[in-house]
C-alpha cells in the first residue's frame, strides 16, 4: 500500500495486530524461565544473525544460548547489557526494522565486535 | 559502519548504475520520485551515479513491492515488523514489503501507527545494495531499525565514511558530509514509546 501522503491511509489499515506485538508477553524473561513464546524470539534471533544455529525447532526455555543473543544484540543496539528480557529491550525488539541480518556467518558486526567494523565503531563498544 | 563479509561491491568498471522498478507494481511518477532522491543521497557523496531505465531485467538495481512469500526465501511478516531488505553487491535486488503502510511525502504527525516513510527506508536499502552493513550509531541511516511514522532521510558521518571507504568521495561533490536527521513529532512520538515502552 503506496499513499501520497498519511492522510490518506484508509483507518481499515491501521490494525490493532502488527508483526511482533507477540514478544511483549515476554516482558521480564530471565534465564531459567520456560515460556510460551520465547521459541518465536529464538527464531527473530536466529533470522537476525544473533542465534547461529538453525535446528528445527526452539524450545521455549531461557537457556544460555539466548542469554548469548541477547547481550550480543544489546551491545548492537546500545542498551545496557542485563541478558534478560527488559523493558528497553523488548521496545527495540519489537520495532520495524530492515529484513537484513545484523551479524551475517559470524563475520558482520555492529557493536559486537568484527574484523571489518570501523575503529570507532569498536571504540563504541568498549565505553559500554 | 560495517560492510558485507567479504567487502562485496560494484567493481571498478560499473560506476554507473541503472535502476528499475518491477512493471507489476505500476509505480506512479511520484512514487518513483522517490527513489530517484534517495539514490541521489548516495550519488552526492560518491563516485556512483543512478540512473532510471525501463527495462527491469536489464537493470543494475531491480526494485519491488512484494507481499509474503515472494521467491527468494525471505518472506515479508505482514503490517510492521521486517519492511524491506536488499541484498550485497552486485545482486542488485531491493525488495520492499508490500504490505505496509509506505508514504511517499508530507507530514506524518497525524499519520496511523502503521506509517512507514518510505524515501527513509529506500536510502537504508540502498546502503545495502552499495555494500554498508548495519551500523550501531543510532543517528546513522544504517542503522538497522526505524520508528513508525519517522522520517530519517540524511546521511550521517558514519554512512559516508563508510560509503567513502569502499568507493571513495564524489570528485564534484561537497567534502563534508551532511548531517543526519531524524523528524518525529515528539507527541507522536511520546504515544508511540509509550505503546511500545519506550525504545
Amino acid at each position: 500500500h503506496i499513499f501520497p501522503n498519511a492522510s490518506s491511509i484508509p483507518s481499515w489499515l491501521n490494525r490493532t495486530k502488527y508483526a511482533w506485538d507477540q514478544f511483549q508477553n515476554l516482558k521480564g524473561c530471565r534465564p531459567g524461565d520456560h515460556l510460551n513464546g520465547l521459541s518465536n524470539l529464538k527464531t527473530y534471533l536466529n533470522k537476525f544473525g544473533y542465534i547461529p544455529n538453525s535446528p528445527s525447532n526452539f524450545s521455549d526455555l531461557f537457556d544460555n544460548v539466548l542469554q548469548s543473543a541477547l547481550l550480543t544484540y544489546q551491545k548492537n543496539f546500545n542498551l545496557n547489557a542485563t541478558g534478560f528480557l527488559d523493558d528497553q529491550t523488548l521496545a527495540q525488539i519489537q520495532l520495524p526494522r530492515c529484513g537484513i541480518a545484523d551479524i551475517i556467518n559470524g563475520a558482520s558486526s555492529m557493536n559486537s565486535g568484527s574484523p571489518v567494523a570501523h575503529n570507532a565503531t569498536r571504540f563504541h563498544s568498549v565505553s559500554h | 559502519y560495517s560492510f558485507f563479509p567479504g567487502r562485496p561491491r560494484w567493481p571498478d568498471h560499473r560506476r554507473d548504475l541503472t535502476y528499475a522498478f518491477a512493471p507489476e507494481n505500476g509505480l506512479t511518477d511520484e512514487v518513483k520520485g522517490v527513489f530517484t532522491r534517495a539514490f541521489a543521497r548516495w550519488a552526492a557523496v560518491t563516485p556512483l551515479t543512478f540512473t532510471a531505465v525501463e527495462s527491469f531485467r536489464a537493470a543494475d538495481i531491480r526494485i519491488g513491492f512484494y507481499a509474503g512469500d515472494h521467491g527468494d526465501g525471505e518472506p515479508f511478516d505482514g503490517v510492521l515488523g521486517t519492511l524491506a531488505h536488499a541484498f550485497s553487491p552486485p545482486s542488485g535486488h531491493f525488495h520492499l514489503d508490500g504490505d505496509e503502510s509506505w508514504v511517499v511525502t508530507g507530514d506524518l504527525r497525524s499519520a496511523p501507527v502503521t506509517a512507514i516513510d518510505l524515501e527513509s527506508v529506500a536510502v537504508h536499502e540502498i546502503g545495502h545494495l552499495l555494500g554498508l552493513g548495519h551500523s550501531s550509531v543510532e543517528e546513522s541511516i544504517m542503522f538497522p531499525t526505524i520508528t513508525s511514522r519517522t522520517r530519517k532521510v540524511d546521511l550521517a558521518v558514519d554512512d559516508v565514511t563508510g560509503i567513502q571507504e569502499l568507493y571513495g568521495a564524489n570528485p564534484n561533490g561537497n567534502p563534508s558530509p551532511p548531517s543526519s536527521t531524524t523528524t518525529p513529532p515528539s507527541s507522536v512520538q511520546e504515544r508511540d514509546m509509550s505503546r511500545k515502552g519506550g525504545a
